[in-house]
């Protein structure tokens, strides 16, 4: 039976970098 | 059996999802908690509060949805397009996604429908603090 991680189950959301 | 490559398994009903705490738990069975419990325990990742603030149809990807999210404390704006059955982890209510029908089709997931407002779980890379500047006296 295949194990996922759980910080597979949420959006991985990197703030973009203005500058 | 025909592999579904755009559903990733891991949304199915009845999948095993690991908690960095080592805990095993059903897919449809997590917690808020249980996602802020593992951010506190594992190091590097951090968990951040998105909120959602548009849904609208994708213009590039006919078929996607794109969701426009305010991330974290600095409500950084990050839009992403996903399919419509794609379920996010809403604070305080659970499962949620812009087609609620599709995703229990396609993975037998209960959801909420997900509305502008709502406030997903992400997660982010935990900031490296740099060392902090000595104060030299002047």
């Amino acid at each position: 039976v295949p194990v996922f991680p759980w910080h597979s189950l949420v959006p991985f959301l990197a703030p973009t970098q203005s500058d | 059996p025909v592999p579904a490559p755009c559903n990733p398994s891991h949304f199915m009903k009845g999948a095993i999802i690991q908690l960095a705490t080592g805990e095993l738990k059903r897919v449809e069975d997590l917690q808020t908690q249980d996602f802020v419990r593992s951010a506190e325990v594992s190091g590097g990742l951090k968990i951040d509060s998105s909120m959602v603030v548009d849904i609208r149809a994708s213009q590039q990807r006919p078929g996607l949805v794109s969701l426009h999210f305010n991330v974290g404390e600095q409500q950084s704006k990050v839009t992403i397009d996903v399919p419509p059955e794609h379920p996010f982890f809403v604070f305080g209510q659970g499962w949620s996604s812009c087609s609620p029908e599709r995703t229990a089709q396609l993975y037998g997931l209960a959801c909420h429908h997900l509305q502008v407002g709502d406030v997903c779980v992400s997660i982010t890379l935990q900031q490296q603090l740099q060392p902090q500047q000595q104060k030299q006296p002047q």
